[in-house]
Protein backbone atom coordinates (compact mmCIF):
# COMPACT_ATOMS: atom_id res chain seq x y z
CA UNK A 1 0.00 0.00 0.00
CA UNK A 2 3.11 2.61 1.13
CA UNK A 3 4.19 1.62 -2.88
CA UNK A 4 1.01 2.36 -4.05
CA UNK A 5 0.57 5.71 -2.44
CA UNK A 6 3.80 6.33 -3.40
CA UNK A 7 3.46 6.14 -7.04
CA UNK A 8 0.12 7.23 -7.56
CA UNK A 9 0.93 10.44 -8.41
CA UNK A 10 3.76 9.44 -10.91
CA UNK A 11 1.43 7.20 -12.29
CA UNK A 12 -1.34 10.31 -12.65
CA UNK A 13 1.65 12.14 -14.56
CA UNK A 14 2.73 10.09 -16.83
CA UNK A 15 -1.10 9.14 -18.01
CA UNK A 16 -1.48 12.62 -18.31
CA UNK A 17 1.58 13.17 -20.39
CA UNK A 18 1.25 9.95 -22.85
CA UNK A 19 -2.73 11.29 -23.04
CA UNK A 20 -1.45 14.54 -24.43
CA UNK A 21 1.59 13.41 -26.70
CA UNK A 22 1.36 12.03 -30.30
CA UNK A 23 2.33 8.71 -31.10
CA UNK A 24 5.81 9.31 -32.44
CA UNK A 25 6.44 11.15 -29.11
CA UNK A 26 5.74 8.55 -26.92
CA UNK A 27 8.94 6.85 -26.70
CA UNK A 28 10.94 8.94 -24.88
CA UNK A 29 8.13 9.02 -22.42
CA UNK A 30 8.21 5.72 -22.16
CA UNK A 31 11.67 5.29 -21.34
CA UNK A 32 11.33 7.91 -18.81
CA UNK A 33 8.46 5.78 -17.33
CA UNK A 34 10.46 2.35 -17.30
CA UNK A 35 13.48 4.34 -15.98
CA UNK A 36 12.22 6.22 -13.05
CA UNK A 37 13.35 4.27 -9.56
CA UNK A 38 9.87 4.97 -7.82
CA UNK A 39 7.50 3.48 -10.98
CA UNK A 40 6.69 0.13 -10.87
CA UNK A 41 3.06 -0.18 -12.43
CA UNK A 42 2.38 0.34 -15.84
CA UNK A 43 -0.79 -0.82 -16.79
CA UNK A 44 -2.40 2.58 -16.11
CA UNK A 45 0.02 4.22 -19.07
CA UNK A 46 -0.81 1.12 -21.05
CA UNK A 47 -4.52 1.66 -21.23
CA UNK A 48 -4.02 5.10 -22.26
CA UNK A 49 -5.85 5.41 -25.77
CA UNK A 50 -2.43 7.14 -27.08
CA UNK A 51 -0.52 3.98 -26.35
CA UNK A 52 -3.09 1.43 -26.87
CA UNK A 53 -3.03 2.50 -30.26
CA UNK A 54 0.02 1.86 -31.11
CA UNK A 55 -0.57 -1.54 -31.78
CA UNK A 56 0.25 -2.98 -35.49
CA UNK A 57 1.71 1.22 -36.51
CA UNK A 58 5.65 1.55 -36.81
CA UNK A 59 5.88 2.22 -32.95
CA UNK A 60 4.87 -0.95 -32.14
CA UNK A 61 7.79 -1.81 -30.22
CA UNK A 62 7.35 0.92 -27.61
CA UNK A 63 3.77 -0.86 -26.55
CA UNK A 64 6.04 -4.33 -26.79
CA UNK A 65 8.71 -2.93 -24.31
CA UNK A 66 5.92 -1.22 -21.89
CA UNK A 67 4.06 -4.60 -21.68
CA UNK A 68 7.46 -6.16 -20.91
CA UNK A 69 7.83 -4.07 -18.05
CA UNK A 70 4.23 -4.33 -17.25
CA UNK A 71 4.34 -8.25 -17.01
CA UNK A 72 7.64 -9.89 -18.20
CA UNK A 73 10.95 -10.08 -16.44
CA UNK A 74 14.81 -9.98 -17.41
CA UNK A 75 14.46 -14.01 -19.02
CA UNK A 76 11.51 -12.73 -21.22
CA UNK A 77 14.08 -9.72 -22.40
CA UNK A 78 16.82 -11.85 -23.11
CA UNK A 79 15.06 -14.20 -24.75
CA UNK A 80 13.84 -11.36 -27.14
CA UNK A 81 16.46 -8.85 -26.99
CA UNK A 82 17.12 -9.47 -30.91
CA UNK A 83 13.61 -8.15 -31.45
CA UNK A 84 13.47 -5.18 -28.41
CA UNK A 85 15.25 -2.08 -28.41
CA UNK A 86 18.28 -1.86 -26.25
CA UNK A 87 17.54 -0.63 -22.51
CA UNK A 88 19.23 1.73 -20.85
CA UNK A 89 21.31 0.63 -17.65
CA UNK A 90 18.13 2.50 -15.36
CA UNK A 91 15.79 0.24 -17.41
CA UNK A 92 17.45 -2.86 -16.94
CA UNK A 93 17.61 -2.20 -12.97
CA UNK A 94 13.82 -1.45 -13.23
CA UNK A 95 13.62 -4.67 -15.05
CA UNK A 96 15.65 -6.84 -12.86
CA UNK A 97 13.61 -4.97 -9.45
CA UNK A 98 9.89 -6.46 -11.25
CA UNK A 99 11.54 -9.74 -12.10
CA UNK A 100 11.89 -10.69 -7.88
CA UNK A 101 8.64 -9.45 -7.87
CA UNK A 102 7.21 -12.18 -10.06
CA UNK A 103 9.61 -14.41 -8.64
CA UNK A 104 8.33 -13.67 -5.29
CA UNK A 105 4.66 -14.25 -6.75
CA UNK A 106 5.58 -17.78 -7.40
CA UNK A 107 7.28 -19.15 -4.02
CA UNK A 108 7.90 -17.19 -0.64
CA UNK A 109 11.35 -19.01 -0.69
CA UNK A 110 13.74 -17.50 -2.96
CA UNK A 111 16.88 -19.78 -3.41
CA UNK A 112 19.88 -17.71 -4.39
CA UNK A 113 20.95 -19.81 -6.79
CA UNK A 114 17.73 -18.92 -8.85
CA UNK A 115 17.77 -15.15 -8.26
CA UNK A 116 21.53 -15.30 -9.43
CA UNK A 117 20.00 -17.19 -12.99
CA UNK A 118 17.32 -15.02 -13.40
CA UNK A 119 19.04 -11.75 -12.28
CA UNK A 120 22.17 -12.38 -14.53
CA UNK A 121 24.11 -11.82 -11.12
CA UNK A 122 27.84 -13.39 -10.58
CA UNK A 123 27.97 -14.03 -6.91
CA UNK A 124 25.48 -14.17 -3.87
CA UNK A 125 27.28 -10.89 -2.28
CA UNK A 126 26.12 -8.94 -5.71
CA UNK A 127 22.76 -10.51 -5.39
CA UNK A 128 22.52 -9.75 -1.57
CA UNK A 129 23.83 -5.99 -2.51
CA UNK A 130 20.86 -5.60 -5.23
CA UNK A 131 18.00 -7.14 -2.96
CA UNK A 132 19.38 -4.91 0.34
CA UNK A 133 19.44 -1.84 -1.81
CA UNK A 134 17.62 -1.98 -5.11
CA UNK A 135 14.88 -3.88 -3.35
CA UNK A 136 14.36 -3.86 -0.10
CA UNK A 137 15.28 -0.14 0.36
CA UNK A 138 12.85 0.90 -2.76
CA UNK A 139 9.83 -0.80 -0.87
CA UNK A 140 9.06 -3.34 -3.43
CA UNK A 141 10.07 -6.30 -1.09
CA UNK A 142 10.43 -7.82 2.47
CA UNK A 143 12.19 -10.70 3.98
CA UNK A 144 14.75 -12.07 5.20
CA UNK A 145 18.17 -13.00 3.75
CA UNK A 146 19.09 -16.55 5.41
CA UNK A 147 22.63 -17.08 4.10
CA UNK A 148 23.12 -20.34 5.36
CA UNK A 149 20.48 -21.91 3.45
CA UNK A 150 21.09 -19.63 1.03
CA UNK A 151 17.63 -18.12 0.27
CA UNK A 152 16.10 -14.89 0.46
CA UNK A 153 12.30 -15.73 2.48
CA UNK A 154 9.58 -13.28 1.10
CA UNK A 155 7.15 -11.59 3.75
CA UNK A 156 5.81 -9.15 1.01
CA UNK A 157 6.23 -8.56 -2.12
CA UNK A 158 4.61 -5.48 -4.03
CA UNK A 159 2.01 -6.60 -6.51
CA UNK A 160 2.47 -6.46 -10.28
CA UNK A 161 0.53 -4.90 -13.41
CA UNK A 162 -2.22 -8.14 -13.82
CA UNK A 163 -2.05 -10.35 -16.89
CA UNK A 164 -4.35 -11.33 -19.22
CA UNK A 165 -6.47 -13.94 -17.00
CA UNK A 166 -5.34 -13.55 -13.28
CA UNK A 167 -8.29 -11.86 -12.41
CA UNK A 168 -9.94 -15.12 -12.48
CA UNK A 169 -7.86 -16.47 -10.32
CA UNK A 170 -7.87 -13.52 -7.71
CA UNK A 171 -12.18 -13.83 -7.65
CA UNK A 172 -11.64 -17.11 -6.52
CA UNK A 173 -9.04 -17.15 -3.76
CA UNK A 174 -11.12 -14.28 -2.86
CA UNK A 175 -14.38 -16.18 -3.11
CA UNK A 176 -13.09 -19.40 -1.31
CA UNK A 177 -11.15 -16.91 1.39
CA UNK A 178 -14.55 -15.10 2.33
CA UNK A 179 -16.23 -18.58 2.24
CA UNK A 180 -13.70 -20.24 5.03
CA UNK A 181 -14.23 -16.86 6.87
CA UNK A 182 -17.95 -17.49 6.86
CA UNK A 183 -17.86 -20.80 7.52
CA UNK A 184 -15.50 -19.70 10.22
CA UNK A 185 -17.72 -17.59 12.08
CA UNK A 186 -20.63 -19.71 11.83
CA UNK A 187 -18.68 -22.62 13.23
CA UNK A 188 -17.73 -20.01 16.54
CA UNK A 189 -21.59 -19.41 16.60
CA UNK A 190 -22.30 -22.58 16.98
CA UNK A 191 -19.49 -23.15 19.16
CA UNK A 192 -20.75 -20.37 21.10
CA UNK A 193 -24.59 -21.36 21.41
CA UNK A 194 -23.51 -25.29 22.23
CA UNK A 195 -21.33 -23.41 25.26
CA UNK A 196 -24.46 -21.34 26.40
CA UNK A 197 -26.38 -24.48 26.27
CA UNK A 198 -24.44 -26.94 28.32
CA UNK A 199 -24.05 -24.13 30.69
CA UNK A 200 -27.38 -23.62 30.97
CA UNK A 201 -28.18 -27.46 31.53
CA UNK A 202 -25.36 -27.45 34.02
CA UNK A 203 -26.58 -24.90 36.27
CA UNK A 204 -29.56 -26.59 35.98
CA UNK A 205 -28.58 -30.10 37.13
CA UNK A 206 -26.79 -28.25 39.80
CA UNK A 207 -29.86 -26.70 41.32
CA UNK A 208 -31.60 -30.06 40.76
CA UNK A 209 -28.95 -31.71 42.77
CA UNK A 210 -28.82 -29.24 45.44
CA UNK A 211 -32.34 -29.50 45.85
CA UNK A 212 -32.30 -32.70 46.39
CA UNK A 213 -29.78 -32.47 48.90
CA UNK A 214 -32.26 -30.48 50.84
CA UNK A 215 -34.92 -32.45 50.41
CA UNK A 216 -33.27 -35.96 51.49
CA UNK A 217 -31.72 -33.33 54.71
CA UNK A 218 -35.22 -32.09 55.42
CA UNK A 219 -36.78 -35.73 55.56
CA UNK A 220 -34.40 -36.93 57.46
CA UNK A 221 -35.03 -34.51 60.07
CA UNK B 1 -26.07 16.64 21.04
CA UNK B 2 -23.43 17.11 18.39
CA UNK B 3 -19.85 15.56 18.38
CA UNK B 4 -18.11 18.89 19.14
CA UNK B 5 -20.52 18.93 22.21
CA UNK B 6 -19.52 15.20 23.32
CA UNK B 7 -15.64 16.15 23.05
CA UNK B 8 -16.11 18.95 24.97
CA UNK B 9 -18.01 17.14 27.73
CA UNK B 10 -15.45 14.43 27.49
CA UNK B 11 -12.19 16.86 27.75
CA UNK B 12 -13.82 18.35 30.76
CA UNK B 13 -12.46 16.20 32.74
CA UNK B 14 -9.05 17.20 31.90
CA UNK B 15 -9.31 20.47 33.49
CA UNK B 16 -8.15 21.36 36.87
CA UNK B 17 -9.62 23.42 39.17
CA UNK B 18 -6.96 24.51 41.33
CA UNK B 19 -9.21 26.25 43.96
CA UNK B 20 -11.76 23.38 43.92
CA UNK B 21 -8.64 21.36 44.54
CA UNK B 22 -7.16 23.47 47.75
CA UNK B 23 -11.02 23.73 49.12
CA UNK B 24 -11.00 19.97 49.07
CA UNK B 25 -7.64 19.73 50.60
CA UNK B 26 -8.76 21.64 53.54
CA UNK B 27 -11.95 20.06 54.60
CA UNK B 28 -10.60 16.40 54.16
CA UNK B 29 -13.58 14.74 53.92
CA UNK B 30 -11.84 11.56 53.93
CA UNK B 31 -11.40 12.35 57.74
CA UNK B 32 -14.17 11.07 59.04
CA UNK B 33 -14.95 7.76 56.84
CA UNK B 34 -12.64 5.41 56.05
CA UNK B 35 -14.29 4.38 53.24
CA UNK B 36 -15.10 7.91 51.59
CA UNK B 37 -13.08 7.25 48.48
CA UNK B 38 -15.05 4.76 46.14
CA UNK B 39 -14.59 5.20 43.04
CA UNK B 40 -11.37 5.61 40.47
CA UNK B 41 -11.03 6.97 36.82
CA UNK B 42 -8.10 6.42 35.35
CA UNK B 43 -7.05 7.94 32.14
CA UNK B 44 -6.28 6.02 29.09
CA UNK B 45 -2.44 7.40 28.94
CA UNK B 46 -1.85 6.87 32.46
CA UNK B 47 -3.40 3.14 32.22
CA UNK B 48 -1.20 2.65 29.03
CA UNK B 49 2.20 3.77 30.73
CA UNK B 50 1.50 2.37 33.56
CA UNK B 51 0.91 -1.11 32.29
CA UNK B 52 3.62 -0.77 29.59
CA UNK B 53 6.18 -0.21 32.90
CA UNK B 54 4.72 -3.00 34.65
CA UNK B 55 5.27 -5.12 31.69
CA UNK B 56 8.44 -3.85 31.30
CA UNK B 57 10.01 -5.26 34.53
CA UNK B 58 9.42 -8.58 33.70
CA UNK B 59 9.20 -10.41 36.67
CA UNK B 60 10.72 -7.66 38.77
CA UNK B 61 8.51 -5.31 40.84
CA UNK B 62 8.61 -2.04 39.66
CA UNK B 63 6.62 1.07 41.11
CA UNK B 64 5.62 4.61 39.66
CA UNK B 65 3.54 7.55 40.91
CA UNK B 66 0.26 8.99 39.95
CA UNK B 67 -0.88 12.38 39.30
CA UNK B 68 -4.45 13.91 39.51
CA UNK B 69 -7.28 15.04 41.11
CA UNK B 70 -10.05 14.36 43.78
CA UNK B 71 -13.97 14.42 42.21
CA UNK B 72 -15.99 13.85 45.89
CA UNK B 73 -15.49 10.53 46.45
CA UNK B 74 -13.77 10.14 43.08
CA UNK B 75 -9.96 9.92 43.03
CA UNK B 76 -9.11 10.83 39.13
CA UNK B 77 -5.98 9.79 37.69
CA UNK B 78 -4.69 12.20 34.96
CA UNK B 79 -1.21 10.56 34.12
CA UNK B 80 1.29 8.71 35.82
CA UNK B 81 5.31 8.48 35.95
CA UNK B 82 7.76 5.30 37.12
CA UNK B 83 9.90 5.63 39.48
CA UNK B 84 13.73 4.65 39.33
CA UNK B 85 13.39 1.55 42.32
CA UNK B 86 12.97 -1.68 41.47
CA UNK B 87 11.75 -4.96 43.49
CA UNK B 88 9.33 -3.21 45.74
CA UNK B 89 8.02 -6.14 47.49
CA UNK B 90 11.56 -6.96 49.28
CA UNK B 91 11.99 -4.01 51.12
CA UNK B 92 10.17 -2.00 53.82
CA UNK B 93 10.14 1.22 52.12
CA UNK B 94 10.96 1.39 48.78
CA UNK B 95 9.65 4.74 47.86
CA UNK B 96 12.94 5.95 49.85
CA UNK B 97 15.44 5.50 47.60
CA UNK B 98 13.52 7.88 44.86
CA UNK B 99 12.31 10.79 47.54
CA UNK B 100 14.50 12.89 45.50
CA UNK B 101 13.27 11.68 41.83
CA UNK B 102 9.64 12.37 42.69
CA UNK B 103 10.56 15.92 44.52
CA UNK B 104 12.11 16.82 41.56
CA UNK B 105 9.90 15.79 38.89
CA UNK B 106 7.31 17.70 40.73
CA UNK B 107 8.60 20.75 40.69
CA UNK B 108 9.39 20.26 37.05
CA UNK B 109 5.81 19.59 36.57
CA UNK B 110 4.55 22.25 38.26
CA UNK B 111 7.16 24.82 36.24
CA UNK B 112 6.15 23.01 32.98
CA UNK B 113 2.10 23.70 33.84
CA UNK B 114 0.81 20.72 35.10
CA UNK B 115 -0.86 21.88 38.15
CA UNK B 116 -2.19 18.32 39.23
CA UNK B 117 -0.82 17.02 42.57
CA UNK B 118 0.45 13.26 43.35
CA UNK B 119 -2.42 11.52 43.97
CA UNK B 120 -1.59 7.72 44.76
CA UNK B 121 1.16 5.06 43.91
CA UNK B 122 1.12 2.15 41.48
CA UNK B 123 3.60 -0.92 41.54
CA UNK B 124 3.10 -4.32 39.50
CA UNK B 125 2.63 -7.81 41.28
CA UNK B 126 4.15 -10.15 38.06
CA UNK B 127 2.30 -12.87 38.08
CA UNK B 128 0.54 -12.95 41.79
CA UNK B 129 -2.37 -11.04 41.40
CA UNK B 130 -3.67 -7.63 42.62
CA UNK B 131 -3.96 -7.63 46.14
CA UNK B 132 -1.56 -5.54 49.01
CA UNK B 133 0.75 -7.49 50.51
CA UNK B 134 1.94 -6.33 53.91
CA UNK B 135 5.08 -3.89 53.13
CA UNK B 136 2.31 -2.94 50.98
CA UNK B 137 -0.65 -1.92 53.68
CA UNK B 138 2.51 -0.17 55.32
CA UNK B 139 3.14 1.33 52.85
CA UNK B 140 0.04 2.66 51.72
CA UNK B 141 -1.08 3.51 55.72
CA UNK B 142 1.98 5.74 55.84
CA UNK B 143 1.21 7.49 52.78
CA UNK B 144 -2.45 7.92 54.01
CA UNK B 145 -1.28 9.59 57.12
CA UNK B 146 1.02 12.41 55.60
CA UNK B 147 -0.13 12.51 52.13
CA UNK B 148 -4.18 12.16 51.67
CA UNK B 149 -5.79 12.01 49.33
CA UNK B 150 -3.67 8.97 48.33
CA UNK B 151 -4.59 5.88 46.45
CA UNK B 152 -2.40 2.19 45.85
CA UNK B 153 -2.61 0.65 42.55
CA UNK B 154 -1.28 -2.24 41.56
CA UNK B 155 -1.00 -4.00 37.84
CA UNK B 156 -0.44 -7.89 36.96
CA UNK B 157 1.53 -7.55 33.88
CA UNK B 158 1.75 -11.31 33.36
CA UNK B 159 -1.83 -12.55 34.08
CA UNK B 160 -2.31 -8.87 31.42
CA UNK B 161 -1.05 -11.03 29.04
CA UNK B 162 -2.75 -14.65 29.72
CA UNK B 163 -5.98 -13.27 30.47
CA UNK B 164 -6.32 -10.69 27.61
CA UNK B 165 -7.09 -8.08 30.09
CA UNK B 166 -6.06 -5.63 32.58
CA UNK B 167 -5.50 -7.06 35.57
CA UNK B 168 -5.69 -4.08 37.88
CA UNK B 169 -6.77 -3.05 41.49
CA UNK B 170 -7.22 -0.08 43.45
CA UNK B 171 -6.93 -0.42 46.96
CA UNK B 172 -6.73 2.15 49.74
CA UNK B 173 -6.13 0.99 53.27
CA UNK B 174 -8.27 1.18 56.81
CA UNK B 175 -6.59 2.94 59.72
CA UNK B 176 -4.74 1.05 62.38
CA UNK B 177 -7.44 -0.69 64.61
CA UNK B 178 -10.14 0.11 62.40
CA UNK B 179 -12.76 -2.65 61.91
CA UNK B 180 -14.92 -2.69 58.67
CA UNK B 181 -18.52 -3.22 59.53
CA UNK B 182 -18.92 -5.65 56.62
CA UNK B 183 -16.98 -8.11 54.98
CA UNK B 184 -15.34 -6.27 51.50
CA UNK B 185 -16.71 -8.81 48.89
CA UNK B 186 -13.72 -8.88 45.98
CA UNK B 187 -13.33 -10.37 42.79
CA UNK B 188 -11.97 -14.00 43.52
CA UNK B 189 -8.08 -14.43 42.11
CA UNK B 190 -5.82 -17.06 42.55
CA UNK B 191 -2.93 -16.36 44.73
CA UNK B 192 -0.18 -18.36 44.73
CA UNK B 193 0.48 -20.87 47.94
CA UNK B 194 3.74 -19.15 48.71
CA UNK B 195 1.84 -15.69 48.94
CA UNK B 196 -1.07 -16.68 50.57
CA UNK B 197 -0.47 -16.19 54.24
CA UNK B 198 1.16 -12.83 53.26
CA UNK B 199 -2.61 -11.79 51.21
CA UNK B 200 -4.56 -13.45 53.91
CA UNK B 201 -3.09 -11.70 57.04
CA UNK B 202 -3.90 -8.16 55.47
CA UNK B 203 -6.53 -8.90 53.17
CA UNK B 204 -9.01 -7.43 55.73
CA UNK B 205 -7.06 -4.24 56.63
CA UNK B 206 -7.90 -2.47 52.86
CA UNK B 207 -11.02 -2.36 50.52
CA UNK B 208 -10.60 -2.10 46.70
CA UNK B 209 -12.29 1.02 44.86
CA UNK B 210 -14.20 0.69 41.57
CA UNK B 211 -11.97 1.63 38.37
CA UNK B 212 -13.16 3.21 35.37
CA UNK B 213 -11.98 4.59 32.43
CA UNK B 214 -11.71 7.68 30.40
CA UNK B 215 -10.17 9.18 27.54
CA UNK B 216 -9.69 12.48 25.77
CA UNK B 217 -10.94 13.14 21.59
CA UNK B 218 -7.19 13.23 20.97
CA UNK B 219 -5.92 10.00 23.04
CA UNK B 220 -9.62 8.77 20.93
CA UNK B 221 -7.75 10.00 17.45
CA UNK B 222 -4.61 8.36 18.19
CA UNK B 223 -5.96 5.44 19.31
CA UNK B 224 -7.78 5.28 16.27
CA UNK B 225 -4.83 5.62 14.68
CA UNK B 226 -3.27 2.40 16.31
CA UNK B 227 -5.76 0.18 15.88
CA UNK B 228 -4.64 -1.50 13.08
CA UNK B 229 -1.04 -2.11 14.42
CA UNK B 230 -2.81 -3.26 17.62
CA UNK B 231 -4.60 -6.14 15.51
CA UNK B 232 -1.21 -7.36 13.68
CA UNK B 233 0.17 -7.11 17.15
CA UNK B 234 -2.45 -8.91 18.36
CA UNK B 235 -2.18 -11.67 15.67
CA UNK B 236 1.45 -11.78 15.58
CA UNK B 237 1.23 -13.09 19.29
CA UNK B 238 0.41 -16.16 21.16
CA UNK B 239 -0.25 -16.21 24.79
CA UNK B 240 0.44 -20.05 24.49
CA UNK B 241 4.10 -19.40 23.34
CA UNK B 242 4.78 -15.89 24.88
CA UNK B 243 3.57 -16.56 28.67
CA UNK B 244 4.78 -20.30 28.93
CA UNK B 245 6.88 -20.03 32.37
CA UNK B 246 3.82 -18.19 34.00
CA UNK B 247 1.77 -20.73 33.40
CA UNK B 248 4.38 -23.67 34.24
CA UNK B 249 4.77 -21.77 37.45
CA UNK B 250 0.81 -21.65 37.80
CA UNK B 251 0.63 -25.78 37.16
CA UNK B 252 3.53 -26.20 39.94
CA UNK B 253 1.64 -24.02 42.39
CA UNK B 254 -1.69 -25.86 42.16
CA UNK B 255 0.23 -29.32 42.34
CA UNK B 256 1.86 -28.05 45.39
CA UNK B 257 -2.03 -26.80 46.58
CA UNK B 258 -3.27 -30.09 45.79
CA UNK B 259 -0.74 -32.02 47.91
CA UNK B 260 -1.49 -29.73 50.68
CA UNK B 261 -5.08 -29.93 50.98
CA UNK B 262 -4.42 -33.99 50.25
CA UNK B 263 -2.49 -34.20 53.60
CA UNK B 264 -5.19 -31.92 55.69
CA UNK B 265 -7.71 -34.43 53.89
CA UNK B 266 -5.65 -37.02 55.58
CA UNK B 267 -5.87 -35.75 58.65
CA UNK B 268 -9.53 -35.68 58.46
CA UNK B 269 -9.70 -39.45 59.14
CA UNK B 270 -10.60 -37.99 62.30
CA UNK B 271 -13.41 -36.83 61.02
CA UNK B 272 -16.35 -37.09 63.05
CA UNK B 273 -13.86 -35.61 65.57
CA UNK B 274 -13.19 -32.52 64.03
CA UNK B 275 -15.20 -29.16 64.07
CA UNK B 276 -17.50 -28.94 61.30
CA UNK B 277 -15.75 -25.37 60.37
CA UNK B 278 -12.42 -26.70 59.70
CA UNK B 279 -14.47 -29.34 57.67
CA UNK B 280 -16.15 -26.36 55.35
CA UNK B 281 -12.63 -24.61 55.04
CA UNK B 282 -11.57 -27.57 53.63
CA UNK B 283 -14.05 -28.25 51.01
CA UNK B 284 -13.60 -24.45 50.24
CA UNK B 285 -10.02 -25.15 49.86
CA UNK B 286 -10.78 -27.90 47.30
CA UNK B 287 -13.46 -25.88 45.52
CA UNK B 288 -10.80 -22.87 45.37
CA UNK B 289 -7.79 -25.12 43.68
CA UNK B 290 -10.80 -26.79 41.40
CA UNK B 291 -11.45 -22.83 40.36
CA UNK B 292 -7.81 -21.92 39.95
CA UNK B 293 -7.34 -25.20 37.36
CA UNK B 294 -10.52 -24.23 35.67
CA UNK B 295 -9.16 -21.09 35.15
CA UNK B 296 -5.93 -22.47 33.79
CA UNK B 297 -7.44 -24.28 31.45
CA UNK B 298 -9.58 -21.59 30.29
CA UNK B 299 -6.73 -19.39 29.48
CA UNK B 300 -4.72 -22.09 27.72
CA UNK B 301 -8.04 -23.27 25.79
CA UNK B 302 -8.42 -19.25 24.35
CA UNK B 303 -4.72 -19.35 23.18
CA UNK B 304 -5.09 -22.54 21.76
CA UNK B 305 -8.55 -21.21 20.12
CA UNK B 306 -7.47 -18.34 18.74
CA UNK B 307 -4.28 -19.91 16.91
CA UNK B 308 -6.58 -22.63 15.43
CA UNK B 309 -8.56 -19.81 14.47
CA UNK B 310 -5.52 -18.03 12.74
CA UNK B 311 -4.20 -21.15 11.16
CA UNK B 312 -7.98 -21.66 9.37
CA UNK B 313 -8.24 -17.84 8.39
CA UNK B 314 -4.54 -17.47 7.14
CA UNK B 315 -2.80 -20.77 6.35
CA UNK B 316 -6.34 -22.79 4.46
CA UNK B 317 -6.25 -20.31 1.65
CA UNK B 318 -4.14 -20.65 -1.58
CA UNK B 319 -3.61 -19.38 -4.79
CA UNK C 1 -9.00 0.18 -10.75
CA UNK C 2 -5.43 -1.18 -11.42
CA UNK C 3 -4.18 -0.01 -8.03
CA UNK C 4 -6.53 -1.97 -5.68
CA UNK C 5 -5.94 -4.97 -8.13
CA UNK C 6 -2.31 -4.69 -7.49
CA UNK C 7 -2.63 -4.11 -3.64
CA UNK C 8 -5.27 -7.52 -3.75
CA UNK C 9 -2.74 -9.71 -5.55
CA UNK C 10 -0.02 -8.56 -3.21
CA UNK C 11 -2.40 -9.18 -0.66
CA UNK C 12 -3.08 -12.82 -1.84
CA UNK C 13 -0.06 -13.91 -2.59
CA UNK C 14 0.74 -13.46 1.21
CA UNK C 15 -1.57 -16.47 1.47
CA UNK C 16 -1.02 -18.58 3.03
CA UNK C 17 0.90 -17.28 6.25
CA UNK C 18 2.93 -20.29 6.90
CA UNK C 19 3.39 -23.25 5.45
CA UNK C 20 5.48 -25.78 6.15
CA UNK C 21 6.23 -29.05 7.43
CA UNK C 22 7.78 -28.14 10.38
CA UNK C 23 5.39 -25.92 11.28
CA UNK C 24 2.72 -28.11 10.80
CA UNK C 25 4.33 -30.54 13.33
CA UNK C 26 5.02 -27.81 16.03
CA UNK C 27 1.32 -26.46 15.47
CA UNK C 28 -0.01 -29.73 15.81
CA UNK C 29 2.00 -30.90 18.51
CA UNK C 30 1.15 -27.41 20.53
CA UNK C 31 -2.30 -28.51 19.87
CA UNK C 32 -2.03 -31.78 21.38
CA UNK C 33 -0.13 -30.68 23.86
CA UNK C 34 -3.08 -28.20 25.11
CA UNK C 35 -6.03 -30.78 24.65
CA UNK C 36 -3.78 -33.46 27.10
CA UNK C 37 -3.61 -30.31 29.72
CA UNK C 38 -7.20 -29.40 29.23
CA UNK C 39 -7.75 -33.49 29.42
CA UNK C 40 -5.93 -33.53 32.67
CA UNK C 41 -7.05 -30.88 34.18
CA UNK C 42 -10.92 -32.05 33.73
CA UNK C 43 -9.90 -35.50 35.69
CA UNK C 44 -8.34 -32.78 38.42
CA UNK C 45 -11.17 -30.99 38.35
CA UNK C 46 -13.57 -34.92 39.07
Amino acid sequence: MDIEQKQAELIDHFVNQASTLKASAIWPLIIEATSHPSLFAFSEILSTPTVSELEGTENSLCLDVLRLFAHGTWSDYKSNAGRLPQLVPDQVLKLKQLTVLTLAEMNKVLPYDQLMQELDVANVRELEDFLINECMYAGIVRGKLDQLRRCFEVQFAAGRDLRPGQLGNMLETLSNWLATSDNLLVSIQEKIKWADSTSELDKKHQKDVEDRVEEVKKSLF
Amino acid sequence: TTSTDTSFLSDAIFHYDEAAQTKFQQEKPWSNDPNYFRRVKISALALLKMVVHARSGGTIEVMGLMQGKTDGDTIIVMDAFALPVEGTETRVNAQADAYEYMVDYSQTNKQAGRLENAVGWYHSHPGYGCWLSGIDVSTQMLNQQFQEPFLAVVIDPTRTVSAGKVEIGAFRTYPEGYKPPDDPVSEYQTIPLNKIEDFGVHCKQYYSLDITYFKSSLDCHLLDLLWNKYWVNTLSSSPLLGNGDYVAGQISDLAEKLEHAESQLAHSRLGPLMAPQRKKDEESQLAKITRDSAKITVEQVHGLMSQVIKDILFNSVRQ
Amino acid sequence: ENSLLRQVSSLLRRLPAIESEKFQDDFLMEYNDTLLIAYLAMFTNC
